[in-house]
């Protein structure tokens, strides 16, 4: 059940651009082949000169490289057409088992000696390990042709050192992880028994509803062991039918990082530093305890979450949730958000001040509220306006500041540099005492149409 | 919805997660766009991959094979200016509007609600036991004047709020129905006059209810339609 994709690090709307300089290596790009990913995978691992591949996902087209990011004069461009899959034994900075699939690019050993090149008989003569289509004794790469324990090693520059382990990490070791693991990016892809993980992107041997897509900040890449959903550990999908997810041995770093943007009288974003002590839901039921195991059953072990301060019964974050929530002590409703904890404001404080609506705002604030710098009134980038200098002549949309051509009723605003955001109010607020005319009214003829109608009969009919 | 029964709200939508839980409400305004809380979400530049509203059923969770479903995902968060706690939705695709899925109408700039008006809540929300839990739930609430109101609030209440009166019975929204409509009738058709907000408790018995006044926000409405 394990997929040829595997093998394989995924870098999206990337290619390799051909290596630049004149090189030893062929420069003339092999032919493009048709297949999916999973197929051409298979190809590029029975290849022995295959490194890495682009893949077309529109025309299912793949060509097969002989290079990595990792070789000379080759580099990383963007291109929306392909996809780039590279073997994960070039790209690895750490090792799996003794490193005998290690083809990195170290070549100094664990003392700093730099490696002599595996083709060379100097200084140290020898026949044993010479280079070969196979063996991927390259260059003078750490390598470890004889399934060392200890790991990849070399020959060495040094007439003295005949040859020295390169003491490369394993990758449970390379990276280590904070708080339980919700940051770790490190690349290993096996669990605590040695099974290898799913890819993410797959939905066999496992169905699962963690896509990689639907979860942009959680770096579900590849078959990596990741911590998506507040669990204790990083985990993994394992390529075992019969055993569906499984923890992933990963080092835990010796500092406890500080807990960002702490707040206690109020959340920010999700509320995943909130510290106060709110400890009761909207609906007056208290929380139950963290520590506690009733009414309602939970991994959230106060010991097991260091960083997420699950102390007493109050409202937390644990597992990047929407908002603040708890465990209710009412044994029919198990959690409860915590949405009526105030938000705090998160926006720039206010750099100037407008009479009325602003209409006459004539400063020089240049800024939404959310820091992102305004669009020149007079450019046609970003967004093009609907409003400029042409359309308003007597508005005096100078430059990027922020004014108010329209007579909004909610203060001068700016279009954005920000191509997701059209239009925004900007860092000013109305000066104090003034007048803004109390503006609730009250209108006689109302009318709507094409809205606000419903079939009363379901109304009726209740369910 | 405390103190609600089953009901039909055909421009209430059911905000979820990246898990497909319900966790807000919100009012379908466009095809495009639906009308929520701030206070559902992370931050105005939120990463919304993966969410989705959710419309056309009168289930919270519906079976796969329901037929009137629609779950469309929110493709962006546009914040309303800073007091109002509004926020606008943008869908990756417009709403099929039918029986089951209608435009609620906009206010007129300004409009102020006749105190006495009958209107009406909606939501997924917590029942407090006093409803199906698993249904759409509607209330009904009658309109606080302002003057009366700020007064029962000792001159706290913002020019941005609405009002409807405490009912003895305990009527009123929950957790989970944040963000969902306050919807008056007016002129034959049904208003979005009010978006409901989290308050320190569900259904007070003796207090007016707030909400935010969508007729004070109704240019920024346009304006982000329009823009």
């Amino acid at each position: 059940h394990r997929s040829p994709l595997n093998d394989f690090q995924r870098l999206r709307a990337t290619e390799l651009a051909v290596p630049t300089e004149p090189l030893a290596v062929p420069t003339e790009l092999p032919p493009l082949e048709w297949g999916s990913a999973e197929q051409c995978a298979q190809r590029c691992t029975a290849s022995l000169t295959c490194r890495a591949f682009h893949h077309d996902r529109q025309s299912q087209l793949c060509q097969l490289l002989p290079w990595t990011q990792r070789s000379p004069h080759v580099r990383l461009q963007k291109n929306i057409h392909y996809d780039l899959y590279q073997k994960k034994d070039f790209l690895r900075d750490c090792i799996v088992g003794d490193g005998t699939s290690y083809r990195g690019t170290r070549a100094t050993t664990e003392k700093g000696l730099r490696c002599q090149h595996w083709r060379a008989t100097t200084p140290h003569d020898h026949s044993r390990f010479l280079p070969s289509r196979r063996n991927g004794l390259e260059e003078n790469y750490c390598r470890n042709p004889d399934q060392d324990k200890r790991g990849p090693w070399c020959y060495t520059l040094d007439p003295g050192t005949r040859h020295q382990s390169c003491g490369i990490k394993k990758c449970e070791d390379a990276v280590c992880m904070t708080c339980n693991g919700e940051c770790y990016r490190g690349t290993v892809d096996y669990t605590e028994s040695g099974t290898e993980c799913q890819r993410w992107d797959l939905q066999h041997p496992h169905k699962h509803p963690y896509h990689p897509d639907k979860y942009p900040d959680k770096g579900l890449d590849d078959n990596y062991c990741r911590n998506p959903d507040g669990s204790e550990r990083p985990w993994c999908f394992t390529t075992d039918p019969g055993r569906e997810r499984e923890y992933c041995r990963i080092r835990p770093c010796k500092k406890r990082p500080r807990p960002l943007n702490v707040t206690t009288s109020c959340f920010r974003g999700k509320g995943e530093g909130y510290r106060g002590r709110v400890n009761v839901t909207v609906s007056g039921i208290p929380c139950q305890r963290w520590d506690a195991q009733t009414p309602h059953q939970h991994h959230f072990v106060p010991e097991k979450y260091p960083c997420k301060d699950l102390q007493e019964n109050y409202c937390r974050n644990p597992d990047g949730s929407e908002a603040p929530w708890c465990f209710t002590t009412h044994p029919a409703i198990r959690i409860a958000f915590c949405f009526h904890i105030r938000r705090c404001p998160d926006e720039l404080g206010a750099e100037d001040c407008y009479h009325g609506h602003g209409e006459r705002y004539h400063g020089h604030v240049s800024k939404t509220r959310a820091g992102i710098t305004c669009q020149p009134w007079a450019d046609l980038t970003p967004h093009v306006p609907q409003i400029s200098p042409v359309t308003h002549p007597k508005a005096h949309l100078e430059k990027n500041y922020c004014r108010n051509p329209d007579g909004d009723s909610h203060g001068p605003w700016c279009y954005t540099m920000d191509p997701r955001t059209p239009f925004d109010y900007c860092a000013i607020k109305p000066c104090s005492g003034s007048s803004v005319p109390s503006i609730l009214e009250n209108t006689d003829a109302v009318a709507f149409e094409q809205c606000g109608r419903r079939d009363e009969r379901l109304q009726r009919k209740g369910r | 919805i405390v103190g609600g029964q089953p009901g039909n709200s055909p421009w209430t939508v059911s905000i979820r997660n990246r898990a497909g839980v319900h966790f807000c409400g919100g009012s379908l305004v466009k095809e495009w766009w639906v009308i929520s809380t701030r206070q559902c979400f992370a931050s105005c530049d939120a990463d919304l991959a993966g969410y989705e509203v959710q419309l056309g059923t009168l289930f919270k969770d519906p079976g796969p094979g329901d037929p009137d479903r629609q779950s469309i995902p929110i493709a962006r968060i546009v914040c309303g200016p800073s007091e109002s706690q509004l926020v606008m939705l943008k869908l990756a695709r417009p709403a099929t509007l039918n029986t089951r899925v209608a435009l609620i109408c906009l206010p007129p700039e300004r409009y102020v609600v006749p105190a006495g008006t009958i209107c009406e809540i909606a939501g997924w929300g917590e029942t407090r036991g006093t409803a199906d839990g698993s249904v759409l739930n509607v209330a009904r609430l009658p309109v606080l004047s302002h003057g009366e109101c700020n007064a029962a609030l000792r001159g706290r209440l913002k020019e941005s709020e609405l009002c409807t009166a405490p009912l003895r019975a305990g009527v009123g929204a929950c957790e989970g129905d944040y963000g969902g409509p306050l919807a008056c009738l007016t002129a034959d058709c049904w208003v979005l006059e009010g978006v409901i907000t989290p308050s320190r408790v569900c259904a007070r018995t003796d207090q007016p209810a707030l909400f935010i006044r969508v007729s004070l926000y109704v240019d920024w409405i346009h304006k982000v339609v329009k823009m």
